[in-house]
Formats: structure tokens, sequence, C-alpha cells
């Protein structure tokens, strides 16, 4: 399958429809799989968002989020660790 | 079963291995049937759990709608290990399965399933082909037929909310509703088990307004996350679908509700973002023991009140 390396997972929660929209560009410019809720379409002011992004995109996507001012936390900071991680190491 | 554990994630062929090892181990308790075949042709496994006897009413139970959930099967399998261990000991599971019987379907998606565990881990949808694109699959909870794709749902196929061509076009769903409608005489409850945030959902999410007997609902899952809470203090939140989280058509606890059956329930189990899908194993324990407080509360309360 593949590689998770270096791939993120980011949570906003978007103030106003304004930063509603800037998810909305972000994921019409790049992949983002979004965690919670299931969908870009389904996000609302002030909805907790959570979403995963390309590794290569993150920088990216931080950058968007600061230059419009959104507040976000990264949840995963390397999604394969977390992957490699799921499964108890001591028996595998 | 070799290689099954319950507290390990386990893939699917040993999900099936020990669905068949169950049932001959407990043969008193539990039995196997096929539902049905998914798209990609493997055998719908379905466990009927209780003490024999006739005209018992029942619970179903889904687990394993969105293939990365991989918490959701885990319960499922979890479920049944203490429904037959503690057969005979905990009286209150006693009475359930002397009393009711619960249909456990321990994976809906199965070729998802299989997807996220050979090539990618965070697939989520059902694995069908669609026709005039090349994107795959469809959401299998935006598939019923419950508002289909009127809100919350996607018409793209390349969506990971796509809705699907019709109701229930997917093998899986299909074969899932045909066995409750086959068996509506029987069931009075409906139980989902999904995966992210802590939740506790009930009818309806395909519209903002509320089902007949809203009170009742909220007073079960009041009560319901009050005992799943008093094991590790997780904080749940409950409510109908749309007004909790969000307006979402096609799911398959309204569709159940609409069909008549009038405790519908969906959990969305531990974890509100830290480990996401990625629940370590060494939590699903922990996180199998507080749900199953909750389900044995519900299905005691639909004991006590049959219809």
């Amino acid at each position: 399958g593949p590689s998770f390396d270096g791939q993120k997972v980011f949570r906003v929660v978007p103030q106003n429809d304004e930063q509603v929209e800037i998810l909305n560009f972000l994921a019409s410019i790049t992949e983002v799989d979004f965690w919670q809720p299931d969908s870009v379409t389904l996000v609302r002011p002030k909805m907790q968002v959570d979403f995963r992004v390309e590794a290569e995109k993150s920088f990216e996507v931080e950058d968007l989020l600061k230059e419009n001012g959104m507040e976000y936390q990264v949840l995963i900071e390397n999604l394969q660790a977390a992957l490699d991680a799921q499964f108890d190491s001591r028996t595998r | 079963t070799g290689g099954h554990s319950y507290d390990k994630y386990n893939n699917w062929d040993t999900i099936a291995a020990w669905t068949a090892d169950i049932a001959a181990q407990n043969p008193d308790l539990v039995s196997r049937t096929v539902i049905g075949k998914t798209y990609e042709g493997r055998p719908m496994y379905l466990l009927k759990m209780g003490k024999s006897g006739s005209d018992k009413k029942a619970i179903f139970m889904d687990c394993g709608f969105h293939a990365r959930e991989w918490i959701s099967p885990a319960f499922c399998q979890w479920f049944v290990k203490e429904a037959v261990e503690t057969y005979g000991k905990d009286t209150v599971m006693t009475t359930l399965l002397d009393k009711l019987d619960f249909y456990v379907l321990p994976v809906v998606n199965i070729d998802g399933y299989v997807y996220t565990w050979t090539n990618d881990r965070m697939w989520r949808k059902t694995r069908s082909k669609n026709a005039g694109t090349t994107c795959i699959g469809t959401d299998p909870n935006r598939n019923f037929n419950a508002g289909w794709c009127t809100v919350g749902a996607s018409k793209s196929p390349c969506s990971s909310t796509y809705c699907g061509s019709a109701p229930e076009s997917e093998k899986e769903t299909k074969a899932l509703a045909d066995f409750i409608r086959e068996h509506l005489s029987t069931i009075k409850a409906y139980l989902t088990i999904h995966s992210y945030s802590q939740l506790l959902l009930f009818p309806y999410s395909y519209t903002y307004n509320l089902p007949p007997n809203y009170q009742e609902l909220n007073s079960i899952a009041r009560a319901a996350s009050k005992e799943l809470a008093s094991l590790y203090n997780t904080d749940y939140t409950y409510g109908p679908g749309a007004t909790t989280i969000y307006l979402a058509a096609g799911g398959s606890d309204d569709w159940a509700y609409d069909q008549g059956i009038k405790y519908s329930f969906t959990f969305e189990l531990r974890d509100t973002g830290r480990y996401g899908f990625l629940l370590p194993e060494s939590q699903i324990k922990p996180t199998c023991e507080e749900t199953l407080l909750a389900v044995k509360y519900i299905a005691n309360y639909v004991l006590e009140h049959l219809y």
C-alpha cells in the first residue's frame, strides 16, 4: 500500500463563512481527506474539522491556514508513525 | 481460531474463520448464516445469538460500514465474545440472551475492509466500480433509502460521500436491508457501530424533524452515555444526528427507524482525533468494555419495552 510517511492530520474550527470557503478552496486545489465531518461540503462555521493531507502539501496547507488567520492544530504529525503505532509492537 | 485475538485488529480472513469457529464452539448460543455476497464476491456472515426459543424478538447490530473504522468490527467481535463468555454468569446478559436474539453483522463493508489491510489503510467506501469514471466505491451510509442523496451526500462518484447510483445500489447495503425487511416483525432495535468522535446518535439525520419518540430516544441515549462513561469517564455527546452533527441523508439508522424499528442508534466510538481511525490496539479492550455497557443498557431497555 501507499506510504503515509509525513502525512499530517490537521484540526481547524472555521469561525465564519469566509473561513469555510478557505477550506473549500483548499479541497479544490489539493487532495484533502476529511476525517470529520465526512466531506468538505458538510463543513459549517464553528464546526471542528479534522482532515488529512499529503506529506508534500502539508507545508503549503499550513501556510494557507496561517495567511488566512485560521488557527489550527496538528493532530497527527506523521500518519505513518500513527499507523505503525496502532498495532501492539510487542507481539508483531 | 488461529491468529484471532479480541484485543487486536483482525483481518477479514481471520474474522471469517472466527465466525465459523465461534458458532461451532457455541452451538446452543450462536449460529452463522450468509445474508449475501459483497461486490467482490465475499460471503457476508451474520451471527445469530441467543438461547433457542420460539418467537423471540431481536436486536440487529452491525459494524464496519466504513472500511477504515477498524475499532468498529473489533467491537462486534468483542460483543459476541462477551455474550458467550458471560452467559450463565452475568444476570443481565443471561436474561438478554434468554429472551432476545441478537443478529450481529461483524463487517458490513468487507471488500473495503480487506482493501484497508492490503492497499490503502485510509479507504472508506465500498469497492464497487462506478460507470463512466475511474473513481471507485460508494459510501454505504449514504446508500439507504432515507431521504436518499437529498442532503449531506454527494452525487459525484469521486466523493467520499457518494450516495451511489440508486438507494441500495450496493450489494452489501441491499443484503443488509433485505435481511431486516425479511425479519421486520421480530427486529425491535437497530444498532450500528461507527468509530469517530464519541457520539450516540439517533434519528433523524436526513431532516431536522424529530422522531415521534424523540423524548424516549433522548432519554435512552442519555442513560446509555452515562453507563458508558461510568467505566473510564469517556464523554459522549448524544442526540439526533441532524442537530448533533449535521444533515446527512441515506443513513442506515434513519432507514431502519422509518421501517418501523423505533429504537435505532448509531454509536461513534472512542477517540476525538488523537488517533482518529488509528486507535492503538491497547485501546480496543477499554473501548469495547465501555461500549458494551451502553449496548447492554439499550438492549435491556428494549427488552423491557417490547412492542
